[in-house]
């Protein structure tokens, strides 16, 4: 474990509880994409089948167990929370995220550390979760306006990622052996599709002005 | 080829 992995987890766990407050407080979810929460939840379960079988460490399977509960809440909240659902914009968030589900794990069976089940799925969600923002950034560019507590959750979300790239970095000069091409690869790429978001989010912050994506 | 080494990272 090293610093970069540790600000890494937490921006990203911070990322999740702004989430999940924002649905609880406001008790909306407007702004919120509900396909890439369901694809965040498809990442963690599959990501982490090995939950019960691999024991790394108390912080590891304590970790994951709150990214797929928070994750499956969050799915659930929007979908089934009489009160949440409502305010669900149902009619912006037409992203088609069936394509990237089928597109991920094809790359996956092609592209994996070894051709076993739990290699393929777990390939699958680091490529899945590179794309996994696509809905929430074409909903934002749809919406226009971006609530502070969205566009926080997006930036962390941007924010854990640049921090995990600082990991790989540091695991590639402090390791002998740096395999995690797949992740660090992906992960460059998820980064890259937060690069304009980071932007614009810094625009606004230097103009004091409302967060307003290019239509 | 090698086991691939665990997934330690979340």
């Amino acid at each position: 474990m090293n610093i970069f992995r540790l600000a890494g987890d937490m921006t990203h766990l911070i990322s999740v509880l702004v989430l999940l407050l924002k649905i609880y407080a406001t008790k909306s979810c407007s702004g919120i994409s509900l396909k890439t929460q369901e694809l965040y939840a498809m990442v963690f379960v599959a990501r982490y089948l090995d939950l019960f079988t691999d024991y790394i460490s108390f912080y590891n399977t304590v970790m994951k167990i709150v990214f797929i509960l928070s994750s499956l809440a969050i799915v659930w909240c929007m979908r089934m929370h009489r009160v949440v659902k409502r305010s669900y914009d149902k009619e912006l968030d037409t992203f088609r995220h069936n394509i990237l589900i089928v597109v991920c794990f094809g790359v996956a069976v092609i592209i994996n550390e070894k051709f076993t089940l739990r290699e393929v799925f777990w390939a699958f969600s680091i490529y899945l979760e590179a794309v996994a923002i696509l809905p929430q950034l074409v909903l934002l560019q749809r919406s226009g306006n971006v609530d502070n507590l969205t566009g926080q959750y997006v930036f962390l979300l941007g924010g854990y990622r640049a921090f995990y790239i600082l990991n790989w970095i540091y695991r590639y000069f402090v390791e002998q052996r740096f395999s995690r091409w797949i992740s660090a690869i992906s992960g460059l790429i998820q980064t890259a599709l937060y690069a304009d978001f980071f932007y614009y989010y810094f625009l606004s912050w230097k103009n004091n002005a409302k967060l307003h994506l290019p239509a | 080829s090698e086991q691939p080494q665990s997934h330690d990272e979340l």
